[in-house]
C-alpha cells in the first residue's frame, strides 16, 4: 500500500459518500444514471466474490463490503425511495451495449480461465466504462448539479490515482497488471472531457452547463 | 506477484 493507491482508495469512498449524502440530503436522485449505478453494483459484485475465498486485511474486507452494499443501498434510493425524482427519459443508455462486448473480451483476454477469474476481468473491464450512462445523461440534459460534478469528479480521480500508483509499483515493486492497467487508462481518458469542464467551471464557482 | 485469486488492489 502506497499513498497514490490510499489516496486513489479514499478518493472512491468519499465519491460514494457524495453521492448517498446529495440522493439522502436533497430527497432526490434527479440527475444521476440509475443505469451507470447498476453496472456499478455488477462490478463490485462480480469483483468482489473472492470474500468468499481468500482474506487479505480488515481493510481489504471492509472496503469491498463497503463497496458492494453502498451500491445496492444507490440502487434502492434511486429505484425504489425516491423513484419518483429519477429522471429514467433521460437515462436512456442501453446497458447491454457495455455489457455483452465486455462479457466477450472477458472470455477472450484474462489472465487464467477459471469462473473467479474471469469475473474479476469482466468487473474491471466494465468498470471502466460503467460511467458512460451517467456522462451520456450529463450531455443529453447539457448541465449537471455542482454536487453531481463533485462526485463524478471523486470517481474520476479514483482510477486516475490506481494509475499513478500502478507506475509506482512498477519502478518499485516490479508489479504490474496490464489488464488493470490498460481498463484503468481506458476508464480514466472517459473523464478527461469532464475534467477540464470541472476545473474550468465548477471549481470557478459556475454551474457544468455544456455549450448547446 | 500477487495470485490471481488473491486481489489486494481494489
Amino acid at each position: 500500500m502506497n499513498v497514490f493507491r490510499l489516496s486513489g482508495d479514499v478518493s472512491h469512498l468519499l465519491a460514494i459518500l457524495i453521492l448517498l449524502m446529495k440522493i439522502w440530503k436533497t430527497r432526490s436522485c434527479a440527475g444521476i444514471s440509475g443505469k451507470s449505478q447498476i453496472l456499478f453494483a455488477l462490478v463490485y459484485t462480480t469483483r468482489y466474490l473472492d470474500l468468499f475465498t481468500s482474506f487479505i486485511s480488515p481493510y481489504n474486507t471492509a472496503m469491498k463490503v463497503f463497496f458492494i452494499a453502498s451500491s445496492y443501498a444507490t440502487i434502492y434510493l434511486i429505484y425504489l425511495k425516491f423513484k419518483a425524482t429519477y429522471d429514467r427519459n433521460h437515462d436512456t443508455f442501453r446497458m447491454e451495449f457495455l455489457v455483452l462486448p465486455v462479457l466477450v473480451l472477458a472470455f477472450v483476454v484474462n489472465h487464467d480461465f477459471t469462473p473467479l477469474e474471469i469475473l474479476w476481468t469482466f468487473s474491471i473491464y466494465l468498470e471502466s466504462v460503467a460511467i458512460l450512462p451517467q456522462l451520456f445523461m450529463v450531455s443529453k440534459t447539457g448541465q449537471a448539479e455542482t454536487i453531481t460534478s463533485h462526485y463524478l469528479f471523486a470517481l474520476g480521480m479514483y482510477r486516475a490515482l490506481y494509475i499513478v500508483n500502478w507506475v509506482y509499483r512498477y519502478y518499485f515493486e516490479g508489479f504490474y497488471d496490464l489488464i488493470a492497467i490498460i481498463a484503468g487508462v481506458v476508464q480514466t481518458v472517459l473523464y478527461c472531457d469532464f475534467f477540464y469542464l470541472y476545473v474550468t467551471k465548477v471549481l470557478k464557482g459556475k454551474q457544468l452547463t455544456l455549450p448547446a | 506477484e500477487l495470485e490471481p485469486l488473491d486481489k489486494d488492489e481494489l
